[in-house]
């Protein structure tokens, strides 16, 4: 019998995370408390001057955080930040008279309707460093892989979760709506939950 | 209470989009690994109708890799003067067996070499090597095989020259 082992996690600064005051919706102040987990620190204070090759925290396939540092190579930069395109962009609408415009080719009695992406408030999300969760980043799951894993990202099906150790597990927000009203969902809880497998099932991993 | 769940967060925001979770030994119950599903549930959906495998990504937890390198557990029993040596005497012992036993071997054989007599073992061996066939037309196999003489291959006649 050996005891199992159980890494500390590791410190990659000697610097204490302190509480820092930040101003929100243009008068609110607020106090914002970093917490570190996984070694991953979350609401830590922005850099004074945003830098384009600041290290961000991508996810493994089992869900452990992995710093990636972006590489600027010919001019360009390699393993930058993730772009998100339009997945936590809202449609809307916006309908223009011809006295909005007044557009030389309009016909004034026409309306122009013109589709327009208005971005999400990004007051607390920005404070998460770790890469968010799209429906590009689905995997398949199932025997013949043709099951996509919505709204997960992470942990990918059949990962191996260890004792001791911390996880993340990521999904698509946008994902879980409500039938009725069609809006995101406000609150979620993450269950885990036993299941029961055959003999054949089994998984006989490397002890 | 949703059937079979050992864990449960407790209500986070969506808009994170992430939670983390630190395996603890208890969940696995006394066993090595076992399978699990995780899954989400949002706020509008009560504990009676969520179904965990509906749209939940199963996975194993198990107890991790035992590290079998030189810990400081060991260090420190080092230092305070205990340490095991059994692999010591086993690595030193079997090897010394094994040359005692090829020494004895070899003066056995040596001492005992002058009484040894394999001739006979070696002359029947060397007669089935050495047997005389004889005529093929003398074997019971081959006696009834009537062998045709051989005749001239018809030749090419040159034509004289006129």
């Amino acid at each position: 019998y050996k005891k199992v082992h159980r890494p500390k996690v590791k410190e990659t600064t000697s610097e204490e995370v302190k509480p820092w005051i930040r101003t929100i919706y243009e008068s609110q102040v607020e106090i914002v408390t970093p917490t570190v987990i996984a070694g991953v620190t979350f609401s830590g204070r922005p850099a004074p001057t945003p830098d384009p090759l600041e290290p961000w925290v991508s996810l493994k396939k089992d869900g452990t955080p992995q710093t990636i540092k972006p590489e600027l190579k010919n001019g360009r930069t390699k393993k930058g930040r993730p772009e998100y395109s339009t997945y936590f962009k809202t449609l809307s609408v916006m309908t223009y008279s011809f006295e909005d415009l007044k557009a030389h080719n309009m016909d004034p009695n026409d309306v122009h309707e013109e589709e327009v992406y208005v971005d999400e408030d990004d007051t607390y999300i920005s404070l998460n460093p770790i890469i968010r969760c799209t429906p590009d980043r689905y995997f398949y799951k199932g025997v013949a892989k043709d099951i996509p894993s919505e709204p997960f990202c992470t942990p990918r099906e059949n990962s191996m979760w260890k004792v001791g150790k911390t996880y993340f597990v990521s999904w698509y927000t946008r994902f879980l709506e409500d039938e009725h009203s069609g809006e995101v969902v406000d609150k979620v809880r993450i269950h885990l939950s036993y299941v029961k497998e055959k003999a054949s099932e089994k998984g006989y991993h490397k002890r | 209470d949703i059937p079979a769940t050992f864990f449960s967060s407790e209500w986070v925001k969506n808009a994170d989009g992430i939670y983390p979770i630190e395996i603890d030994e208890d969940w696995l119950q006394g066993q090595y690994e076992r399978r699990v599903v995780v899954s989400v549930q949002p706020f509008n959906v009560p504990d009676d109708e969520f179904n965990p495998l509906l749209n939940g990504v199963l996975l194993y937890i198990m107890m991790g890799s035992k590290v079998g390198k030189t810990t400081k557990e060991e260090w420190a029993l080092i230092d305070a003067g205990i340490s095991d040596e059994k692999w010591y005497y086993v690595a030193i012992t079997i090897p010394t067996i094994v040359v005692v036993v090829v020494v004895f071997l070899y003066f056995f054989l040596h001492v005992n070499g002058r009484y040894r007599d394999f001739s006979d073992v070696t002359k029947a061996t060397l007669g089935k090597k050495h047997r005389v066939l004889g005529k093929i037309s003398d074997m019971k196999r081959f006696k009834k095989m009537k062998n045709h003489k051989y005749d001239e291959l018809p030749s090419f006649k040159k034509p004289s020259k006129q």
